[in-house]
């Protein structure tokens, strides 16, 4: 299938909640949240992004990852879900 | 096994109740008395759920709704589709987010208030993960729901899934693997967190063993039946299922629906699909977590094993036949419908089964021709890790690791034969699915049916064309993967019903433990002489 990008980056950073919001902020992205596992991953958004899109955002992700706070960032994947 | 309908004294206030056949059937809409969860049983041995929370994982839920706004969990809630602690469905006309009350309903409906009907678990709580209501999904969205405080949701329900077309292969991403991982392992205060998920709508075009979800030896797969015992029309069937419950599915009859809340304070008696199947045996594991709230993740699926039914369940495509170990099973209703009272008297007595262990038992690395004109055949000889420290002697979950592509994947055909003589099918045939690139590429095909089995010997993979063009196929690799318990998982267990599937096991088990000592001397004493 043709793949769509979304508007939501998984990104793993250094640093706490605090930091987070500092970098989001920076970058204008929305922390979202923090992931209850793994290691300092951070759902973040962008509104300024298409919620879907054919290409990937690479300008964003690299934006993202400019900031030493980074360790790097995932745009999001979309794919469906169906109810049963 | 069966129970007198005049035993069941159960009689509730609720309206909707007496439809409810899957909680007590005494043969409503042509249904068979007695084919039910048995919950009467459960809760007049005052088992209700309570203490127990279950999260549905789904489109929302009406936690305004009056049959379920006193269990309602809003401390453990939460809305991923719109990012809020409020996971209140999204108004349409046509009620299309009404899905997750709907579940709501079967699991925590409150008892004798005069409202819908009566949850499977009606003391417990239901908590709202309000997160397929959004234009995409996405990993992240679907690894923070399934992770979502997993130290007060003990288990979660899901009634959704890749698009069941027959044509579709896909499962959980990587950071939703690492969070079924994080949850199995660290949930519940290490307990580990429940899964349970509906098999699947697919029908009889489609199979199971694709959907990395149910077919994950983190979930409980559930599929599900109607109320005469036969096979919905939508029931996928695959060898990853462990049980069954109930739905709807074949009949026109209003009252064969199941019968639950549903949404902005109203009653259904249609809630269709497999989709019911999860919550209601969600209620029945959260009856099972209440008689003893130390059961592991892997103690409840070896508690749905031993005490799941056959019942009057019958299929017309797939017989019933037993494992190496006597325990029977179907390859579309797994061990059978759950028996909540039947779990609860045993879960109060269980102690955890043994440490469990990982080993690879196999692998075929060369490239193996597949032809339309004969079946390959593989076989791999294991002694399960025997004389390592992951030996591993009593089976849990077998899975065949498998990469291979063809020129229309939906003519492969795939068995699994243990030592013991026990024939999984790991993939049917799914006549939709025409795709001859992307094949099977480390696919993990789990069989639950040799369950307790001694997997030392010889494994054999079969792999064919099914249909009638020719096609062609290569089998790039296969590696056997042997998940269970070193010592007997059933040896300490108190028995306290002699015609129970535990009685067999445990003496079964006895017996070999007793084979293998008196081996182990013989051998002790011919290296003495």
């Amino acid at each position: 299938h043709q793949k769509l990008y979304t508007n939501h980056f998984l990104v793993e950073l250094d640093g706490g909640d605090g930091d987070a919001q500092r970098v989001a902020t920076d970058s204008g992205f929305i922390a979202l949240r923090k992931l209850p596992f793994g290691d300092g991953l951070y759902h973040f958004a962008h509104n300024g992004i298409p919620k879907a899109r054919q290409r990937r955002n690479t300008r964003y992700k690299l934006y993202l990852e400019k900031n030493p706070r980074v360790k790097h960032a995932v745009q999001q994947e979309a794919f469906n879900r169906r109810k049963r | 096994g069966y129970r007198s309908i005049r035993e069941i004294g159960i009689m509730m206030n609720d309206p909707l109740f007496t439809k409810q056949w899957y909680l007590v059937n005494t043969g409503q809409a042509d249904g068979t008395p007695g084919l039910d969860l048995n919950v009467a049983e459960a809760w007049e041995l005052g088992y209700t759920g309570k203490g127990v929370t279950i999260a549905i994982m789904d489109d929302g839920i009406d936690y305004l709704h009056p049959d379920l706004a006193e269990n309602y969990n809003a401390e453990a809630s939460y809305d991923f589709s719109s990012n809020d602690p409020y996971p209140y469905p999204r108004y349409t006309d046509d009620w299309f987010n009404s899905h997750g009350t709907r579940c709501a309903g079967e699991v925590s409906a409150a008892a004798n208030n005069n409202i819908c009907g009566v949850g499977v678990a009606y003391s417990s709580r239901v908590a709202g993960i309000r997160m397929l209501d959004q234009p995409f999904m996405t990993d992240i969205i679907e690894a923070s729901s399934i992770s979502h405080m997993p130290q007060i949701i003990d288990i979660y329900s899901a009634s959704w899934g890749p698009t069941d077309d027959g044509k579709t292969v896909d499962g959980p991403r990587e950071l939703t693997l690492q969070a079924m991982a994080d949850g199995v392992n660290k949930g519940r205060n290490g307990k580990g967190s429940i899964y349970v998920w509906a098999s699947g709508d697919g029908g009889s075009y489609d199979d199971c063993n694709c959907d990395g979800y149910a077919s994950s030896m983190w979930t409980i797969s559930i599929n599900s039946a109607i109320n005469d015992g036969r096979t919905a029309l939508y029931d996928e069937s695959c060898s990853s299922t462990l049980a069954s419950t109930f739905s709807n599915g074949r009949k026109r009859n209003p009252e064969a629906g199941v019968a639950t809340t549903d949404l902005y304070g109203n009653c259904t008696l249609r809630h269709s699909g497999t989709s019911a199947a999860a919550p209601e045996a969600a209620g029945v594991f959260a009856l099972a977590l209440e008689a003893n709230p130390t059961l592991t993740w892997r103690d409840m699926q070896h508690l749905t094993v031993l005490t799941s039914k056959r019942n009057q369940l019958h299929d017309e495509v797939h017989k019933w036949r037993r494992n190496g170990v006597g325990l029977e099973f179907n390859h579309l209703f797994g061990y059978g419908v759950l028996d909540a009272g039947g779990m609860v008297k045993m879960a109060r007595d269980w102690k955890t089964v043994p440490e469990r262990f990982h080993c690879v038992g196999g692998s075929v690395q060369e490239p193996q021709a597949i032809s339309s004109d004969n079946k390959m055949v593989l076989k791999i000889s294991t002694d399960a890790c025997e004389g390592k420290d992951n030996f591993v002697r009593y089976l849990e979950h077998v899975q065949a690791v498998v990469t291979m592509n063809s020129t229309r994947r939906g003519d492969l055909n795939a068995n699994l034969t243990s030592p013991m003589g026990t024939k999984s099918i790991l993939l049917s045939r799914r006549p939709r699915d025409d795709d001859s690139k992307v094949g099977f590429d480390k696919w993990p095909f789990m069989t639950t049916h040799t369950w307790g089995e001694d997997p030392r010997g010889t494994w054999i993979l079969e792999v064919g064309f099914v249909g009638g063009t020719e096609q062609k196929g290569v089998l790039k690799e296969w590696t056997l993967m042997l998940h269970g318990t070193q010592s007997a998982p059933y040896i300490d267990q108190r028995v306290s019903d002699y015609q129970s599937k535990l009685a067999m096991s445990k003496k079964e088990e006895l017996e070999e433990e007793l084979d293998e000592a008196v081996e182990r001397s013989l051998k002790s004493l011919l290296r003495k002489n």
